[in-house]
C-alpha cells in the first residue's frame, strides 16, 4: 500500500496472506466464510496447483507470526473460467481451505455484497495488504483510505487497457493513497451502516504504483461475481462440480 | 538465481527469472498492446528489465510507446516497442531474439525528439549498440513492411493512430478525424447486437453461458429442448425428472443450483424445493433441527433461528416432498438430494418452516478502551 500506515493487529481480520515456498508471501486474500477465501486469478500464473499454497490467517507482522495467527492448507483453487491474462478481466478465484478456520477476534470473515450492489462514487473505503509501499515491503499489514471512482472516469486514466465491467477502480488521480504490487488478492471494503464492512474489491492491477505514471489502483468487482462466488461454494460443499 | 546467473538445468545462460529460482520459458504473448507481433512466444526478463508480462503490461514503457505512436513519428515504432517489452523467445534456446540495431536507431532517431518536445526521456535500456547488426552472426528482428502498427485489441484511425478499441463507437472523437466514430453498427464491425440495449458483443459470446447483453438475450434460444426436459446454464438439454435430484446431470452442475428457497410470503418462512421444475413444499414427518441446519448452512445463512410446523391451510393442491427414510446415510448430499416424492400425501397435513439467522460476517472487534 502506497500513502497507507501500519494497522492494528486484528483491525482486518478478513486479510489473509497467500504464500508458496520458497517466497513465502505471493498475494494476499479475503475470508469470506469459516473454509472460504477469495483471491485474485492472476495469482496462480504458472502455479495453479492447490498443493503449493497456504493461507495465513490473523498475521499482522509476516516475520512474527503470533498466537493468533492460523495456517491452513489449500484444498482447491477455483480461477474463473473467463479469467483473461490479456486484459485481466475477470480476475477472482475462490480458495478452499483444507479445513475450517477459528473464529476469534484476529480471524473472521468479511461480508458480501449482495449481486449488483455497489456503493456511489466517491465513497470512501479501505484497502489493505504487505506489498510495496515505495521504497520497501513491508512485514506489517498497511491500510490506506481510498475514493471510489466511477468507470468512465477511470477509463480516462488508462488510455491503452480496457476498465470493464468486472473492474471497480478507487484511488486518486494523483495516486497519492494505492494499492501496489505484493497487494493482489487484498480487499477493497467498505463499512455499512449497520457497523458491519462489506467486501466490493480484490486488489488486481493499475499502474506500476511507485513510478511516475500514477492514477487510481483497479479492483475485481465482487458485486459482479457474487452469485459466481455463492455458486462455486455450493458445488464444492455438495461435490456438484 | 540471487546472483543472476543461472542453474545448470537452464542449459548454462537462459535468461533467469530471479522470483523463484526456476529457468525462464518461451510463454505466450499476452500483452494486450502486442497480440498483433509476428510471433506468439515471449520470455522474461525482457529488455527493458521486466521480470513478468504483468510488470511489462503496466510499465511506465507500456504506456509510453502506444501515446508516442500517436504521433506517427516511425511507422515500426510499436513493432520496435514490442520487441523490448515482450521479446521474441526463440523455442530451441529459449532465448531472447533482439530487435536489429538499425530498427532500435531509427526509431530513437525519429521519435526521441518528439519526446523531447514534452519534456519526456527516451526510455533508459534501450542503449542500441546492444542489440546486434541485421546479417551478422547473431539474428535479430526487423519488421516486416506491411506490419499492423495496432494490436487487435486498438482501433486503427484512418490516419494510423491506434486508439483503444473501447473507444471506437463511444460517441466521443477519439481519432482526430473522426473516423473512430464512423460504421458504428455492430454488423459493420464484425459483431453481434443485443436486440435490447444495442450493445455490440463477440460471436463467441453468445450462447457461451455467460449473459452479457443487458436483458440476457445472447444466452437465450440456444438450444432446443424437448418436452420432457429442461435447459442447464450452459444449454445442454437434461430431463426434467433429473432437475434437483442432489446429483449433478448438466456438465455445468447448474441443474442444482437454486433448489432451495425461503418464501417470506407467509408470517413465516416456508421452505420450498424445487423438483422436476415445480415448486414443493416439505412434510415435516421425519425432519430433524440436522436438516434444518443443512438449509440454512445450504442458503448460505448462519444457523436455523426457528423451526415451525405450519398447519396445511386447505387452499389449492400443495405438492409434497418427504423426508427420504435413510437420509442419514447420504452424508456430505445438499437438502433436495434427502428428499423424495411419494405417492402419498403429507400424513401431518403439515409442512416445514424455517427462520435462519445471518452469517455473522464484518465485523471487527471492539477497540479496547483503556483508563487514561
Amino acid at each position: 500500500i502506497l500513502g497507507g500506515r501500519v494497522s492494528r493487529p486484528g483491525r482486518w481480520p478478513w486479510q489473509c496472506s497467500l504464500q508458496s515456498e520458497p517466497s513465502g508471501h505471493i498475494c494476499g486474500c479475503v475470508l469470506i466464510g469459516k473454509k472460504w477465501a477469495l483471491t485474485v486469478a492472476h495469482c496462480f500464473e504458472g502455479r495453479e496447483s492447490a498443493d503449493v499454497w497456504k493461507v495465513v490467517l490473523g498475521i499482522n507482522n509476516l516475520d512474527h507470526p503470533s498466537e493468533h495467527t492460523q495456517t491452513r492448507g489449500v484444498a482447491s483453487v477455483t480461477l474463473h473460467q473467463r479469467y483473461s491474462r490479456a486484459v485481466v478481466d475477470y480476475d477472482i478465484s475462490v480458495l478452499e481451505l483444507d479445513r475450517e478456520v477459528e473464529i476469534t477476534s484476529y480471524v473472521r470473515p468479511v461480508c458480501l455484497p449482495r449481486p449488483g450492489q455497489l456503493p456511489m462514487p466517491d465513497t470512501y473505503c479501505y484497502i489493505t495488504g504487505w506489498g510495496h509501499v515505495g521504497n520497501r515491503m513491508p512485514y506489517k499489514l498497511q491500510e490506506g483510505e481510498v475514493r471510489l471512482i466511477s468507470l468512465a472516469q477511470c477509463q480516462s486514466y488508462f488510455d491503452m487497457k480496457t476498465i470493464t465491467s468486472r473492474m471497480v477502480c478507487a484511488g486518486y488521480e494523483s495516486g497519492t493513497v494505492d494499492s501496489c504490487m505484493g497487494d493482489s488478492g487484498g480487499p477493497l471494503v467498505c463499512r455499512e451502516g449497520d457497523g458491519r464492512w462489506r467486501l466490493y474489491g480484490l486488489t488486481s492491477w493499475g499502474s506500476v504504483c511507485f513510478s511516475k505514471v500514477l492514477g487510481p489502483g483497479v479492483y475485481a468487482n465482487v458485486t459482479h461475481f457474487t452469485s459466481w462466488i455463492q455458486q462455486q461454494i455450493y458445488l464444492r460443499t455438495y461435490n456438484l462440480d | 538465481c540471487t546472483s543472476n546467473s543461472c542453474p545448470t538445468g537452464c542449459q548454462g545462460n537462459a535468461p533467469c527469472d530471479g522470483h523463484n529460482a526456476t529457468c525462464s520459458r518461451c510463454e505466450p504473448i499476452s500483452l494486450e498492446l502486442c497480440l498483433n507481433m509476428p510471433y506468439n512466444n515471449t520470455i522474461f526478463p525482457n529488455f527493458l528489465g521486466h521480470r513478468s508480462q504483468r510488470e511489462s503490461s503496466v510499465s511506465w514503457e507500456a504506456n509510453l510507446f502506444p501515446a508516442l505512436v500517436q504521433t506517427s513519428c516511425y511507422r515500426y515504432l510499436m513493432f520496435f516497442a514490442c520487441t523490448l517489452l515482450v521479446p521474441k523467445c526463440d523455442p530451441l534456446t529459449n532465448q531472447r531474439v533482439p530487435p536489429c540495431r538499425s530498427l532500435c536507431r531509427s526509431s530513437k532517431e525519429r521519435c526521441e525528439s518528439v519526446l523531447g518536445i514534452v519534456g519526456l526521456p527516451w526510455p533508459e535500456d534501450t542503449d542500441c549498440a546492444q542489440f546486434p547488426e541485421d546479417g551478422g552472426d547473431t539474428s535479430c528482428l526487423l519488421p516486416d513492411p506491411d506490419v499492423d502498427e495496432c494490436s487487435p485489441s486498438h482501433f486503427t484511425c484512418r490516419s494510423g493512430r491506434c486508439v483503444l478499441a473501447t473507444k471506437r463507437c463511444d460517441s466521443h472523437m477519439d481519432c482526430e478525424d473522426d473516423s473512430d466514430e464512423e460504421n458504428c453498427g455492430c454488423v459493420e464491425r464484425g459483431l453481434w447486437e443485443c436486440p435490447g440495449d444495442k450493445a455490440c458483443i463477440t460471436h463467441s459470446m453468445i450462447c457461451d453461458g455467460f449473459p452479457d447483453c443487458s436483458l440476457k438475450e445472447d444466452e437465450s434460444n440456444c438450444s432446443v429442448c424437448n418436452d420432457n426436459e429442461l435447459e442447464c446454464n450452459n444449454h445442454e438439454c437434461v430431463h426434467r425428472t433429473l432437475w434437483c435430484d442432489g446429483k449433478k446431470h448438466c456438465s455445468d452442475s447448474s441443474d442444482e443450483w437454486d433448489c432451495v428457497s425461503l418464501s417470506n410470503s407467509s408470517s413465516s418462512s416456508s421452505l420450498s424445493v424445487s423438483r422436476s421444475g415445480g415448486e414443493y413444499q416439505v412434510c415435516v414427518d421425519g425432519w430433524t433441527p440436522q436438516l434444518s441446519e443443512l438449509t440454512c448452512t445450504q442458503l448460505g445463512l448462519g444457523l436455523p433461528a426457528s423451526i415451525k410446523e405450519v398447519e396445511e391451510s386447505g387452499v389449492g393442491r400443495r405438492r409434497w416432498l418427504h423426508v427420504h427414510q435413510e437420509w442419514h446415510q447420504r452424508n456430505g448430499s445438499a437438502l433436495q438430494g434427502v428428499l423424495e416424492k411419494r405417492s402419498h400425501a403429507c400424513a401431518s397435513r403439515k409442512h416445514v418452516a424455517l427462520e435462519c439467522g445471518s452469517e455473522d460476517c464484518g465485523r471487527r472487534p471492539a477497540v479496547r478502551l483503556v483508563k487514561r
